[in-house]
């Protein structure tokens, strides 16, 4: 099993490449691509063993071969119908995130339950309500849905998403929510990301 | 040096173990807390066996000890001053978020260079002028600084947040940034979870 870090640096790395690739440079080696991003040439090159050979020794790798080949690993060769639910703060915070259309994830509709927010259109989407969600989201071919209402509707808005063929929740309320097997579940909490800065500053606080 | 999705794991366990211990349940297997947070027993071991031996074979862990323990690590012992600059749609999103304060993240200050947003006051904190950072962060204290401005402005941020001797930056503007090597720094992306999604579908879609 590859380890989520791995899956996590790939990322990161595509990312690297994408700018790396517009300033027209060709080749890379795993060392520009560690000091880029971070990281030691060593863990980039233990990445990038887990998916086979893509470098030449001493020459390094193909800018565009190696990103082609990311991007592959990580799904992202085509792009992804994403249906958002619940317009709030967060909500709004990531329908409006360029970086989310730029990686090819497309937000194909924005669902509510107040009123106010009905109606409301977000780069071209229309917020709808959310008693449509099961009718809407197989129409878009949706296959990931994003969870930004609170904790206390999270669970009933992963079971709509699960009726209407979802094949992934990315979760946003901090709540454990229930899903089928097949359906690929990933609960974000942003305080553990300052978690591990004040994991990492425990050496250097004491 | 200790991976750091062990770091991140044991910021799930904790969460769980608080859950746990608020239902008043005095000890846990590696079982238990493997089924609630959804990885292997043999993972919950391995993770925690990187900082000692916390459990009694056979007997399992003592809830109230290992959380106070996991909290030690994750340097959550004490309260964190947290401030946060740029109030639009992900900063408020942040300011109003319980789980940071439920975690020891205390948002002290919040600021903007938009006079529309200056004076709002948020859980009693008065949004204030950003030319005003490097005097009050120091005199409230901050360690921790949380950049959501754009992109153009983020370095800026960077450098004040700097000046002011926060120890530690958490970065959503999808920017390269600088900052000396005494700063602990991460940035956070949240395609980035997308991506990790997309690629568990990977063999699925295929
Ligand atoms: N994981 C993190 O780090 C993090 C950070 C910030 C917020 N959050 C969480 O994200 C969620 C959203 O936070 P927020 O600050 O945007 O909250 P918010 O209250 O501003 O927004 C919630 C939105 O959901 C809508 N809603 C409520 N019930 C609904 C339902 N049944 N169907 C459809 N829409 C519904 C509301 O009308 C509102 O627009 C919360 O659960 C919050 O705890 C998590
Ligand atoms: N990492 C992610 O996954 C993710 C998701 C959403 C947004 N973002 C990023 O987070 C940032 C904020 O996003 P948003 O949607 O809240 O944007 P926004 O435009 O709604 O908010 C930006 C805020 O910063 C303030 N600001 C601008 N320049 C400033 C300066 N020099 N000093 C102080 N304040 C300043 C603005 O007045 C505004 O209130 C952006 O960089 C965006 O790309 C990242």
């Amino acid at each position: 099993k590859i380890p989520e870090a791995t899956i996590m640096r790939l990322s990161v790395y595509s990312r690297y490449l994408t700018e790396i690739d517009r300033k027209g440079i060709i080749t890379i080696s795993s060392g520009d691509i560690a000091e880029g991003v971070g990281v030691s040439p060593a863990q980039v090159r233990k990445d990038l063993a887990y998916f086979g050979e893509f470098g030449i020794r001493g020459v390094g790798y193909n800018v565009k071969d190696l990103h082609r080949n990311i991007l592959k690993i990580l799904g992202l060769s085509n792009e992804w119908s994403v249906c958002l639910v619940g317009l709030g703060n967060l909500g709004l915070a990531l329908s409006t995130y360029r970086g989310f259309r730029e990686r090819g994830f497309i937000i194909t509709s924005i669902f509510d339950n107040d009123p106010e927010k009905i109606g409301i259109v977000i780069d071209g989407i229309e917020v709808l309500p959310v008693d449509l969600l099961e009718e809407i989201v197989p129409q878009r071919h949706t296959q990931i849905g994003a969870i930004t209402v609170p904790s206390s509707s999270a669970q009933i808005i992963a079971d709509k998403l699960v009726k209407s063929g979802v094949k992934a929740i990315l979760n946003f309320a901090p709540v454990v929510l229930n899903v089928p097997p097949e359906v690929e579940l990933r609960n974000v909490d942003l305080s553990v990301n300052l978690e591990v800065l004040t994991f990492n500053l425990g050496g250097k606080m004491a």
